[in-house]
C-alpha cells in the first residue's frame, strides 16, 4: 500500500495507496507542489422541479441537485513503467476508466479518460465530470479561453455587465472551454488543457470541473425534439485527454500556449509497408 | 486524383454549433458523420500524392483512423513497415509515437538508419501491444522510421496485476477506504 508515484525530470504525480486516485502533483523544475484530487462525479440530470419544468436536455443543462455524486469513491490501479512512458491505469467502474501518462521530457500530466456507455437503467440522467481539487484559494475566479483565443476571467455567481440573479447555481456558473480552463491564487496556477470544447466550471475555491459526457432522458423542449439519448455504437463511448500543467502563475501562460499549439497542430501518422517504387512528378 | 474541398466543405458545413454541441437530431449527427468521412476519403489520396512528391517514393499508404482504441490493421500484422510522421507546426518536435503491435520484439530506426530507443508495452485489461519510440520531426516536414519484427517474443507480455481489489459487500458496510 506504498504510494504510487510516476515522475520524469520535470513533473511527479502521486496516487493515494488506499483510494488509487491522484492527490498530488509537483512541478519538479520550479519547485512547487500542489495537493491535488482528481475523481470523476455525475450530476443527476433534472426533469423540472417545483421552481420550473425546465428539463436538463441537449441545449439545457440542469441538474437537479447542487452536488455531484462519485462515480466511484476508488479505482483499481494497474502500473506501467518503462524508459518511454509510465502511465497508472485508473478504472473507476465498467463505464469509466482512465490513464493517467508521463513521457520522458514532458511537462504536463496527460488524463486520458474513457467514458461510457453511461447506464440510464435507473431512469436517472446522467452528466458526467472530472473534477480536480485543490486547496488554492482563487477567490470565486477561473479562467477559460474564448475560441481558443482571449482567456476570460469569470467569478462565481457573477457577470460583469447586469446584475445577476443566479438561480442555477451550478449550471448558470458552466462556461465554454474551447482549449483551457486555469485556476489560480496568484502565485501558483493549475492549468488544463481540452481536446476537445467542453463545459467546465470552478464551482467552490480550488476546483475545476470539466463536463465529459452526458446521457439523459428527457427532451429540454428547446427545438431539438428528442433527448440527449445516443444509442448507436459509436456515441456511446468517449474518449478525450485532459493535460494538466502546474506552474508558476507569472510563468504559466509559455507553457500552456506552447502545449497547447502543439496539441491543435499535433503530428500526424500515415504507415506504408514499405516496398515503395522510386517515384517522379513527371 | 486527391481532393481537398469535399472536407473543405464538410468542415464548413460543422461549423454549425449542432455539429459539435450535441445539439441535433440524431439523423441530423448522423449526416455530419457521414458528410466528415465523405471528405476525409480523398483528402488520403491528396495526401499520398503530396508525400510521394516529397519523399520521391510512391507507396501504398495507410491511415489509422482508429489509433485511438489502439486499432490499426497494418501495424498489428506486418513484419516490417514505415511510419511516415508529418509536423504540421511551424518549430520541431519530439513526439512519442505509439502503434499497437503484435506480441512480438521491434527495431526502429530513424530517417538517417539509427536504432532509437523502442519499448512494446501490453496495455493493462487487454491484450493489446503497443509499440512506443520517440519520433524527432522537423518545423512543416516529415520524418520516416522504419519498423521491423526481431526474433523473440516481447519480453514485457504479462499482464502486470491488479493493485487494487475490493468487493461490493465492502462498499456498502465501510465509508473509510481500505484495500482489501
Amino acid at each position: 500500500s506504498r504510494v504510487l508515484t510516476i515522475q520524469n525530470e520535470y513533473i511527479s504525480a502521486s496516487f493515494d495507496p488506499d483510494t488509487g486516485l491522484l492527490v498530488e502533483m509537483k512541478n519538479l523544475e520550479q519547485d512547487l507542489l500542489l495537493p491535488v484530487r482528481q475523481a470523476f462525479y455525475w450530476y443527476n440530470a433534472s426533469t423540472g422541479n417545483t421552481l420550473s419544468s425546465q428539463a436538463s436536455g441537449a441545449y439545457i443543462f440542469r441538474p437537479s441537485r447542487q452536488t455531484p455524486l462519485f462515480i466511484s469513491r476508488w479505482a483499481q490501479t494497474r502500473l506501467v513503467k518503462t524508459a518511454l512512458v509510465q502511465e497508472v491505469h485508473q478504472n473507476f467502474s465498467a463505464w469509466c476508466s482512465q490513464v493517467v501518462r508521463l513521457y520522458p521530457g514532458q511537462r504536463h500530466l496527460e488524463l486520458e479518460w474513457t467514458v461510457g456507455p453511461i447506464p440510464v437503467g435507473d431512469d436517472w440522467g446522467k452528466e458526467v465530470i472530472s473534477r480536480f481539487d485543490t486547496a488554492l484559494e482563487t477567490k470565486g475566479l477561473f479562467y477559460t479561453d474564448s475560441n481558443g483565443r482571449e482567456i476570460l476571467e469569470r467569478r462565481r455567481d457573477y457577470r460583469p455587465t447586469w446584475k445577476l440573479n443566479q438561480t442555477e447555481p451550478v449550471a448558470g456558473n458552466y462556461y465554454p472551454v474551447n482549449t483551457r480552463i486555469y485556476i489560480t491564487d496568484g502565485n501558483m496556477q493549475l492549468t488544463v488543457l481540452t481536446d476537445r470544447s467542453q463545459g467546465g466550471s470552478s464551482l467552490s475555491d480550488g476546483s475545476i470541473e470539466l463536463m465529459v459526457h452526458r446521457r439523459l432522458l428527457r427532451d429540454d423542449d428547446r427545438g431539438v425534439g428528442e433527448p440527449l439519448l445516443e444509442t448507436s455504437e459509436s456515441g456511446l463511448w468517449v474518449r478525450g485527454r485532459h493535460l494538466v500543467l502546474l506552474d508558476k502563475a507569472r510563468t504559466a501562460a509559455v507553457g500552456h500556449r506552447l502545449q497547447a499549439e502543439k496539441e491543435l497542430l499535433a503530428p500526424q501518422l500515415v504507415l506504408a509497408r514499405g516496398s515503395g517504387t522510386p517515384y517522379h512528378l513527371e | 486524383s486527391g481532393d481537398s474541398a469535399p472536407l473543405n466543405e464538410a468542415m464548413a458545413v460543422l461549423q454549425h454549433h449542432d455539429a459539435v454541441s450535441g445539439t441535433s437530431k440524431q439523423h441530423v449527427a448522423n449526416d455530419y458523420a457521414r458528410q466528415l468521412a465523405a471528405g476525409w476519403e480523398p483528402c488520403e489520396v491528396l495526401l499520398s500524392n503530396a508525400l510521394a512528391r516529397l519523399s520521391g517514393s510512391k507507396e501504398e499508404f495507410t491511415f489509422c483512423r482508429n489509433l485511438n482504441t489502439s486499432q490499426c490493421p497494418l501495424s498489428q500484422t506486418s513484419k516490417s513497415f514505415q511510419v511516415t510522421v508529418y509536423n504540421p507546426l511551424g518549430r520541431k518536435v519530439n513526439w512519442m509515437v505509439r502503434l499497437p503491435v503484435s506480441k512480438h520484439m521491434f527495431l526502429v530506426k530513424d530517417p538517417s538508419g539509427a536504432v532509437v530507443p523502442s519499448d512494446v508495452v501490453t496495455m493493462p485489461s487487454s491484450d493489446i501491444q503497443e509499440l512506443l519510440f520517440s519520433a524527432s520531426v522537423p518545423a512543416l516536414g516529415f520524418s520516416i522510421y522504419s519498423v521491423t519484427q526481431v526474433p523473440g517474443r516481447s519480453p514485457r507480455a504479462d499482464r502486470p496485476e491488479p493493485r487494487f481489489q475490493k468487493s461490493l459487500s465492502w462498499i456498502k458496510s465501510s465509508s473509510r477506504v481500505r484495500p482489501s
